[in-house]
């Protein structure tokens, strides 16, 4: 007897909540803490004040519960939650603000109300929750999770007036965990965070009383992301039809344009006529005033610079060509006779007199559709991706940062081009730190970060890793037992991850490749710098 | 302006379908047909009749739509989908039946549906079903996902007589896809497949028109698993709530039994005991007609057996112990009263004669609740799960598999004992095989397989590869330059998968404890025939 059942995204992730790094009260504990410090270092990021994060973990004092239940307590100074917004938040999975192409630490919507639901599950309290975008209210509300129905169950709702104008979001509740155990990958992660993010000011309070204090050394942040729009190469059927539905664009070359990363007027022309999607009239049947029309736009673009047209035209001279000519179409016969001058040209003069025709972008049928993302996919005239949609740490910062937390003797940092990987684009920074106050330990240290999270999980199965591992560092000069540290830290508007817990990078051959490249320029400058040393040793031997 | 939105699960795999396994059109294409044999075998397990898996890769005749369009079909002789299921089956994320404590290859609910969405999102074209569950309709659907709504498009329905009383599924469908760099993994899956299903016939015809048959050598099946009751070690406060709402077990001994896995009414008694659930009168308080039948029941008890009450009591004798007790419960009165007598049998003792008493389940407050999933996690009279809910593959049907795909000179297997991991019954199978026509590589082959699907990416970070990698193969007097594949078989109610792409096993110290000592046993008996053989080569050369 068969029976089929739905359960809700809720359900799901907590069933497999090992899957989204809920695995037992080790991992939990630790995973509940960066699920949330993320969320307050991407909200006091979207502020535009200097990050305050303050973090307290202290036994739950409710002695009916045992001595492995916790009270976490998050708070920062962040951007805020709208009131409307604050239950779903945290008490729905698949519901956030990050669903953007937009450089974040969040990307799935479900980390915050995870980390709350597993301490609802352990500990069958409920969540306080208080936030202000800055207004004059302050929202305070006690939720649990109504995990069948993925729905947040309001407990209690306070609002009270806000008097200093503060935005922020504190968090309260309770887990099951295990810290003592938890405890080196958790200090380990804070201060990998305070490396990345040297503008923060990050506290963090102990079980035991232990103030932890990672205090900020610069004012300065790196310019924020911009949402930026999806590009041509990364796009398939459904997203083409998400647009198709909401658009209010008349022409395919406004769609282009409107819809599209890097699409300007010429190229969406360019483009559209090479995927076939341009119609013209046959040059034979243009009335008077048409051809008096062109004659006009031509005599205008000749004005324009030497790609235009390269001489006086008339209209009788006109109605000469097109009497005589074989072509069937405007584009063909101004192809043909007027040899010198480029095709986009022609397209970009013939769209800004009229001529132009495309269907309407919501009458493309679906089999149109599908040739327009297949043309999109073989079209080579789109440009690469800028990177105003990425926020790298930048040289300075990494430097900075890195000086901070690691006291090396020497560091060289290299942020890499933007590139792209089906579409999204990415930016690779590496840096290498030597000697000062790093240990030397028996094998190279290696710090990696997406987005600005360290990683601090499966090590092996990681890209970075992987690629480390195969690169023969002894050409660089550099042996095991250095003191040293590799940092690698990939930013784009959709990581790699391989997981829902973001505990590694897929193998894609293009983040591989600039990741590769990105470290051989810094071990190159390790290498300068390490021969120098070694001369100079020898020189104050003699 | 920060703008909140809700992404339906089915969006969630879309927008992150690499976390799910269709990362590109190679890989995209292995994933879709690993998600559905493994369906088919599924299916094909429930009905009892040896396997038929039909399995069609062809190219899409299409030509529109370029030549790295395929047509995937493939067909069963399984139970078939009941007709209203059958969209939801197929067009929804997170449906299914499989939601179950019972061992089966599928486990989310998507692997389906993300075949089909992978398959809708490069060609745009809809999925062809027929199915029936062997009554005297055969049902066919077309349908496309409405990814945004997680909902089921359908196009075409159709309804034809059953004649043959056929029971099965056929599906149909177009995706883009690389076969000619998919192939080697393909074609190994389906081998691999066939080495642990030596009972099904599988039929493989390529793109080339080539066909590969696995012909099954045995009809023997192994017995199908049962569905199981949660175990108490790995109950939390979700699941008890839950149970508490569909319950209608009007007392805890009974909603202990009813719901839980191997406990009898004495370990319920006992558990309520300790947990301090169980309620019962003081002594002084019962009426005559109470101790009548108090000491009937300990008269009908001492009939029972050395563990009952050692002596003839009468109802004077009872009223002379309870003037002069001490005890405020008939617990307490119970043992000081008859020291020699367990515990647990005064309890059953009591609970059969009605002086148990306890909340009804439906009335347990929240913190009850808690304290009640607490103390079953600290009781220690739980009994160890039986493997009832598992299905293994059993030695003989092992060696079959390994001998018809592998023909070795020699294969040693071994099936531990089932094993726990949080409340989930797990049990590892593992085997052996050397020499005859297994190529000498120059490392040893491992085959994976989880709940008898093979598992071919990510082999580094798989826990089996892990421990096989930690193992001294050199003490076994293998070197890794012998013809040897290492097999591994975990199978559970729920495979500790890291990913939802089931592509590598997490690393759970009870599964790697049994993992490692499986594997111990097999290698201790294949360094027995290497020394045998090693002794026999020399004995030849005297
Ligand atoms: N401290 C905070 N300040 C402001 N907004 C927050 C804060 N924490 C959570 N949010 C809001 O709640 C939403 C949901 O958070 P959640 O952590 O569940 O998902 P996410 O951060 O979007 O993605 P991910 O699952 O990758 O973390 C966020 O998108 C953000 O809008
Ligand atoms: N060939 C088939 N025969 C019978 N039932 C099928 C078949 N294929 C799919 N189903 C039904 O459709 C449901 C959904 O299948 P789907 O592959 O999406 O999820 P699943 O198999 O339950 O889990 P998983 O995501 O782990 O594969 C199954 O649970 C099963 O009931
Ligand atoms: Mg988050
Ligand atoms: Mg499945």
């Amino acid at each position: 007897m068969v029976t089929f059942e739905e359960i809700s995204p809720a359900d799901f992730f907590y069933r497999n909540r090992d899957i989204a790094g809920f695995t037992n009260p080790v991992r939990a504990i630790f995973s509940a803490l960066r699920e949330l410090v993320e969320n307050a270092l991407d909200a006091t990021d979207l502020s535009g004040v200097p990050s305050e994060v303050y973090i307290r973990l202290s036994h739950d004092n409710d002695t009916e519960l045992g001595d492995d239940v916790y009270r976490l307590r998050i708070g920062d100074n962040g951007c805020g939650i709208p009131a409307r917004h604050i239950p779903s938040a945290f008490g729905q999975v698949l519901f956030g603000s990050k669903y953007k192409l937009k450089q974040a630490r969040g990307t799935f919507g479900l980390g915050g109300t995870m980390a709350i639901l597993y301490g609802q599950i352990t500990t069958h309290k409920p969540v306080n929750i208080v936030s202000s975008t800055g207004t004059s209210r302050i929202y305070k509300y006690a939720l649990m999770i109504d995990i069948q129905r993925n729905r947040p169950l309001i407990l209690d709702r306070t609002i009270q007036i806000n008097k200093e104008q503060w935005h922020g979001t504190f968090i309260e509740f309770s887990l099951e965990g295990d810290y003592s155990r938890a405890m080196p990958k958790i200090l380990e992660y804070l201060k990998q965070t305070a490396l990345v993010t040297p503008y923060a000011n990050i506290t963090f309070v102990d079980p035991k009383g232990r103030l932890y204090k990672f205090t900020r050394v610069t004012t300065k942040t790196p310019p924020p992301p911009k949402e930026t729009l999806p590009h041509p190469y990364g796009v398939d059927v459904e997203t083409m039809q998400r647009l198709q539905r909401i658009t209010d664009c008349q022409t395919m070359p406004d769609f282009m344009q409107k819809h599209f990363h890097r699409v300007g007027e010429t190229i969406s022309l360019s483009f559209l006529d090479f995927a076939g999607f341009i119609r013209t009239s046959d040059p034979k049947n243009l009335k008077g005033e048409d051809i008096s029309r062109l004659v006009k736009a031509i005599k205008k673009n000749k004005k324009k610079g030497k790609n235009g047209f390269s001489h006086n035209l008339s209209v009788k001279e006109m109605q000469h060509f097109i009497r005589n000519t074989q072509s069937g179409n405007l584009v063909d016969f101004m192809k043909t006779h007027f040899k010198g001058v480029e095709k986009s040209v022609i397209l970009r003069l013939l769209h800004a007199a009229g001529f132009i025709r495309t269907k309407a972008p919501r009458k493309l049928r679906s089999d149109e559709i599908v040739k327009l993302v297949r043309m999109m996919k073989k079209f080579d005239g789109f440009l690469p991706p800028d990177a105003s949609c990425l926020s790298p740490l930048g040289e300075d910062l990494l430097k900075v940062g890195i000086l901070k937390e690691l006291k090396p003797e020497y560091i060289v940092v290299s942020q890499r081009k933007p590139s792209t990987y089906s579409g999204h684009p990415f930016i690779v920074e590496t840096a290498i730190a030597y000697g000062g106050d790093i240990p030397a330990k028996d094998d190279i240290l290696i710090y990696r970060f997406a987005n600005r999270i360290p990683l601090l999980y499966d090590e092996a199965s990681d890209i970075c890793v992987k690629v480390i591992r195969s690169m023969n560092w002894r050409r660089y000069k550099v042996s095991p037992s250095m003191p040293i540290v590799i940092l690698v830290h990939i930013c784009s508007t959709k990581v790699p991850y391989k997981t829902v817990g973001k505990e590694f990078i897929a193998d894609r051959p293009e983040v591989k490749k600039e990741v590769l490249n990105g470290l051989r320029e810094v071990a190159r400058q390790l290498q300068h710098f390490l021969t120098k040393k070694e001369y100079v040793a020898r020189e104050r031997r003699r």
